[in-house]
């Protein structure tokens, strides 16, 4: 793809956003970029749509990353999968497969102004940068303000904290434009993916409740099938489960939102490590970890492909 | 410096709580000190037996270890210098950005 861009370093939001712009241009068979709106600030939004373009009706995969800002890792891994995915479609029969079967949906930065704010002003930034009339606090969390179970256990009615739910349900433009999106799309996204970091796990709903899905057993199987394909790689092992008890509680999540919205396969990914780098993964590691990761997406794919 | 060096000094800790008592102290401490919580999500969270990892400021970093060896609360020092951890990071960018 870009000549010269490199997917074991981590960009700037301008350096990603002009990778998806060339992209667009230079994959115009595989890749179709989209605005689905714009940030707080202004920024838009983009997506790319990934996928042998057909006049056939194809389900689809929603992939984010970067819903909190200071977890670099995500959305170096959304870039890790679109050049791998345009990389390998000639050779790779299975991605050959997904990509002629399925659409992707990437938004390799949901969190615009927040991971701009990362680089620019404080590496530890979380949430939005969407100003609150009352206090001098900054910033909502995009994961948090989902209209499910909203501002329920596991989120802050405070302004300040980290955990802060909004003002009120998709009060973030962030949130709402994605929401809108996915809602406009329920009937053709089949899986919901979110990459966050760290503590390498990989969760699926509920959230915000202590109970089992209806379609556990798929679910589980797709995910038990995911974490071990990830640890054939490096050897590296995710706990698995649903996010309440694997863990914690936490109220209006995208994951849940997404399968209350119809759409039957949701994960979070908690991408490396478990806390030696936290949020600091050096850049010598994005590799590993995408390529592991990778091998797990691809398996949760496959599993779409196939009926449960 | 990347981020004009502010996070000189700082430090980021590893506390597991033991038992109730532990945790609530913790929780007490996150909110005094207004540490930078990287895991959990919230202080809410802060419970017996989960990872609990603290972004403390340079200033805070001697007080609040202070309190938790007062407090008998064992824990692990992370990553001693964080600053030097985020120039890590990008090893690369930086050795450019000097070239």
């Amino acid at each position: 793809s870009l000549p010269g861009y490199s997917y074991d370093i981590y960009h700037s939001l301008e350096e990603i956003q002009s990778w998806m712009h060339h992209l667009n241009k230079s994959h115009s068979g595989l890749v179709h970029m989209l605005s689905v709106g714009k940030s707080y600030e202004g920024r838009p939004l983009f997506v790319l749509k990934l996928g042998k373009r057909s006049r056939v009706y194809k389900k689809a995969v929603w992939m984010d990353c970067g819903i909190h800002a200071r977890e670099w890792i995500g959305p170096a891994f959304c870039q890790w999968f679109v050049n791998e995915a345009l990389q390998t479609y000639q050779t790779d029969p299975a991605m050959r497969r997904m990509l002629n079967q399925l659409y992707f949906y990437i938004m390799p930065i949901f969190n615009v102004d927040g991971y701009h704010f990362s680089w620019t002003h404080d590496r530890f930034w979380r949430k939005t940068r969407s100003k609150n009339s009352r206090f001098h606090c900054h910033g909502v969390d995009a994961n948090r303000n989902w209209k499910v179970k909203w501002c329920d256990e596991g989120a802050s009615i405070h302004p300040c904290d980290d955990t802060y739910c909004g003002p009120f349900p998709e009060s973030e433009p962030e949130v709402k434009a994605v929401a809108d999106f996915l809602r406009k799309h329920r009937k053709q996204i089949k899986a919901y993916l979110s990459f966050h970091a760290y503590a390498q796990m990989l969760l699926y709903p509920y959230s915000y409740k202590y109970a089992t899905i209806p379609n556990f057993s798929c679910v589980e199987s797709a995910a038990f099938n995911a974490v071990n394909a990830l640890q054939s790689v490096y050897g590296i092992r995710y706990r698995y489960g649903p996010a309440s008890s694997t863990l914690y509680v936490s109220s209006g999540s995208s994951m849940d939102w997404a399968y209350k919205n119809g759409i039957p396969y949701a994960f979070a990914f908690e991408l490396r490590d478990t806390g030696h780098f936290g949020f600091l993964l050096p850049e010598t590691l994005i590799k590993p970890t995408c390529t592991e990761t990778m091998l797990a997406v691809k398996n949760i794919t496959m599993h779409l492909l196939k009926k449960c | 410096y990347l981020y004009d060096n502010r996070y000189a000094g700082d430090k980021v800790i590893r506390v597991v709580p033991e038992n109730e008592e532990a945790a609530k102290t913790l929780k007490d401490l996150s909110q005094q000190f207004k540490v930078d919580l990287w895991q959990p999500g919230s202080v809410s969270y802060i419970s017996k037996g989960a990872f609990v990892d603290l972004h403390v400021s340079r200033n805070t970093s001697q007080i609040l270890l202070a309190y938790l060896q007062q407090a008998n609360i064992q824990y692990t020092v992370l990553i001693s210098d964080l600053q030097k951890a985020v120039e890590k990071q990008s090893g690369l960018r930086v050795s450019r950005n000097r070239r």
